[in-house]
Formats: structure tokens, sequence, C-alpha cells
């Protein structure tokens, strides 16, 4: 299956990875 | 969710690895020795990680550029996926850099790294923001200027997704006319 991802998804991750 | 252990942690995979590039325009090298790559990512998370750490568009010095493309593309009209293509090109006056620019461009990262378009993602190369005193341009690139139908999706869906007026046009236009234009002005093959 295709990988998409909504906006609202991608933005959910912006700062949780700057923590990783 | 809780993660319980860091370590376990699975990032999320992107459809495609990308890679960002940065055009610097200094005049006493080459135009490809101006264009660096910055970083390349296939996560949700790397592509944050990168986005957190770089300068927004606004920042930029004139002349610069960011370019996003899939990797394996280079950002030129010479590449063998750019040759036939074209981009949706969006022109921004001087006082959208300080209101909308960086916006913009997230929104246009987010439409490529997200596959926003459906099957017609397929079609995007790329995408690139141009910085320049006489304003500022933010374009999405294509891999054929033929394929109407992609070509159109794209078109709507990212003028729905900036948010753009109605009433606003915008156009395509192949990277043939664009490259040996005589004139400041290139035809548009189709407008949204």
């Amino acid at each position: 299956a295709k990988k998409r991802y909504d906006r609202e998804f991608l933005l959910g991750f912006q700062f949780i990875s700057a923590s990783m | 969710q809780v993660v319980a252990n860091p370590e376990q942690y699975i990032k999320h995979p992107l459809q495609n690895r990308w890679a960002l590039w940065y055009f610097k325009n200094d005049k006493t090298k080459s135009w490809t020795e101006n264009l660096r790559l910055i970083s390349k990512f296939d996560t949700v998370e790397d592509f944050w990680a990168l986005y957190n750490h770089i300068q927004q568009p606004s920042k930029l010095n004139y002349g610069c550029d960011y370019c996003l493309f899939k990797d394996g593309i280079k950002p030129m009209w010479e590449d063998e996926r750019n040759k036939l293509g074209g981009r949706w090109l969006i022109t921004l006056n001087r006082q959208q850099r300080h209101n909308d620019l960086d916006r913009y461009w997230m929104e246009t990262l987010l439409c490529l790294v997200g596959e926003s378009f459906d099957e017609a993602s397929e079609d995007v190369c790329g995408a690139v923001v141009n910085v320049r005193p006489k304003g500022d341009k933010l374009a999405i690139w294509t891999s054929n200027c033929q394929n109407r139908d992609a070509i159109m999706t794209i078109g709507q869906l990212y003028k729905e997704r900036l948010s753009l007026p109605m009433k606003a046009l915008i156009g395509y236009q192949s990277h043939d006319d664009t490259s040996s234009k005589s004139g400041s002005t290139t035809k548009n093959m189709y407008s949204v």
C-alpha cells in the first residue's frame, strides 16, 4: 500500500522528532 | 500511545526517499558548484529533524534556493526525469515574504512527503523555492508536461492546500518553454 500521510498527521510529529 | 522503550520506536516510513538541496548564488562559482545536497531522509521523523534544523526561506539571502526532490532526480531541467516536464509556479509579491512564504513552503513540503496528490503524486519530481529581490517563487516540478490529468490534479490540490483565492490563477509551464524563452514571460500550458 502507498504510504500517504495527511497534513495533521505529519504536523503531529514536528516536535516529537526533535527530542528523539 | 506511549512508547515504552524509545529504542524500539519505529519511525514512520515515507513512500519516497527525498533529497534537500541548497543553492547559494556565489558568482565566483559555477551553477553546479553552487548547488549543494544538504541531506536525504525517508521517514516522517527524519523530515522534521531536518526541517526544524534549517533556516526558513524568508531568512535566506537573495539568490538562494531550497529544492526538495525525490532521491535520484537532480533539481535541474537537464535531469532525465525532469526534461519532459514542467512546473506549477507561484509568484509571490514582496509583502508575501513576510506573510506567506514560510507557510507556503512548509505546506509544499508536506504535500510532497505525505504524497498528497493521490495517484498524481507519482508525477511529482520535486519542489523549489527561489528567494529573489523582485519576488519569491515557489514551484512543484512534475515529470511530463503532457500528463494533463495528473498535472491538473496536482495544481488544484496544491492551490487548495495553500488556501489561494479561487480567482487567483496559477500557471503550469513546461521546462522546455522556460529554458528557451526570450522575453520575461513564459506561456502557461495549463492554469487553475
